[in-house]
């Protein structure tokens, strides 16, 4: 679930 | 880093730069909203608060960095510098009704229960909905100028190119975060019928006109 939090979007 | 999300990001770039220029060149920001300006600027800060808990890449931190200032000095022009030309009589859509229902959503459906989560959520459905008082704007006056309009497109382009980086990203990288999802789904409609106006008019060299 970490991962998908990191929000590598804008 | 797919084409669709480069477009989209490059599309949203363009936006911000014809509204500023627009504003510097004309010294005027008539027809524009600063109650959008004013959302925006609270989508970003607050969606970008992770530039202090998680870096991605150079790019990302830049475009979140320009993203912030510019929406900064937009409303500095607004406000201060050419506040004479700015809109008030027709800029009257209340946000604190987009804003509240945005935060009250995000504290119920969030990824989870942490304030930089929750304040990404609320962003995201900030976002979704933070042109409406741009779009009610142009409908009270019943037009826009032209570089209004190119200004509306890109930005609503942006979101519906995401969608396309979504779609690609759920095949090619198993990938995907359904709250921006949806958001994005309903930001992209909200800009539909002013993309049949500006596909139908202002791309023939009309000017953006609503019906009486």
């Amino acid at each position: 679930i970490l991962d998908q939090l990191k929000h590598d979007e804008l | 880093m797919n084409i669709f999300r480069l477009l989209g990001d490059l599309s949203h770039l363009v936006a911000i730069i014809i509204l500023l220029l627009k504003i510097w060149k004309t010294r005027s920001c008539a027809g524009i909203s600063g109650k959008s300006q004013i959302l925006f600027a609270i989508v970003y800060t607050t969606r970008y608060l992770d530039l202090f808990t998680t870096y991605v890449s150079t790019y990302n931190t830049f475009m979140k960095l320009v993203f912030i200032m510019t929406s900064i000095v937009t409303i500095f022009l607004m406000n201060a510098k050419f506040k004479a030309t700015y809109d008030h009589n027709h800029d009257t859509f209340r946000i604190e009704f987009l804003i509240l229902p945005a935060l009250v959503l995000a504290l119920l459906i969030n990824n989870e229960f942490t304030i930089i989560e929750v304040l990404w959520t609320f962003s995201i459905y900030l976002e979704s909905v933070a042109i409406l008082p741009q779009l009610f704007l142009v409908s009270k006056t019943g037009e826009a100028e032209s570089i209004t309009s190119h200004y509306l497109f890109a930005l609503g382009s942006y979101r519906g190119l995401y969608l396309l980086n979504w779609v690609y990203r759920y095949y090619a990288e198993d990938h995907y975060d359904l709250i921006a999802i949806v958001a994005g789904l309903v930001q992209t409609i909200l800009y539909c019928d002013f993309f049949y106006l500006y596909i139908t008019k202002v791309l023939k060299g009309k000017k953006l006109q609503l019906p009486a």
